[in-house]
């Protein structure tokens, strides 16, 4: 699981340095993506979270919902594809790449209740056009290599630790459905800005 | 239109 989360950041790199993926073709892989993550969480995650008798479930996913849209001010929509790039900028953007990290760093958490891959394969899909606009975007922000490859590593290792630390803290384990909740809201918010 | 099959691919996928 923690190499096919890292495989898709790898592919969406790798494919920008290769071939010059369009913009239609980028949108379109988007659109699959999005439609994809709002059918696994109506389809998966909602049953599964209304499976435990907790009354404030609802409230969680409306949490969530409110969590991307202020984590989605400081990313500017790089989930949904859109980056505006500042040509030659020195400075690194902290706040999108943070809010980028914590936003790959929620995917992971669900996944370690999943019995079924299909948000695994969820999120691989969904993170490539990602990881192809973040690349394409720091690329012509001209960069230096070091700092652009390590952006990207990091990226790349945000969703597995999110998966490996809801798997073993305690606190994310025990919470584990609240936090689902949460991660449904942010999910739904994602999926339908980019529809 | 391509859009469109892209979404009904996307959640004809999970459903099955």
């Amino acid at each position: 699981e923690f190499f096919v989360l890292i495989l898709s950041v790898i592919i969406g790199s790798i494919s920008v340095l290769i071939t010059k993926p369009s913009k239609k073709f980028i949108q379109i892989l988007l659109t699959f993506s999005g439609a994809y993550l709002l059918s696994v969480t109506i389809l998966h995650l909602l049953p599964e979270v209304y499976e435990m008798n907790t009354k404030n479930i609802g409230l969680f996913i409306l949490f969530g919902i409110l969590i991307q849209s202020i984590l989605e001010n400081f990313s500017k929509g790089v989930e949904h594809g859109h980056v505006h790039v500042h040509k030659h900028v020195e400075k690194v953007p902290w706040l999108l790449l943070i809010s980028l990290g914590l936003h790959a760093f929620f995917e992971g958490i669900p996944l370690s209740n999943e019995h079924n891959h299909s948000l695994l394969w969820a999120i691989f899909i969904h993170k490539i056009p990602i990881s192809i606009v973040l690349t394409t975007f720091l690329i012509q922000s001209k960069f230096k290599n070091i700092v652009i490859i390590s952006i990207v590593i990091l990226f790349a290792l945000m969703t597995p630790l999110g998966f490996f630390i809801s798997n073993t803290v305690y606190i994310f384990t025990k919470y584990l459905t609240e936090l689902t909740a949460i991660i449904i809201g942010i999910f739904l918010h994602i999926s339908t800005i980019i529809l | 239109f391509k859009k469109l099959i892209a979404i009904l691919l996307g959640f004809a996928i999970t459903w099955v």
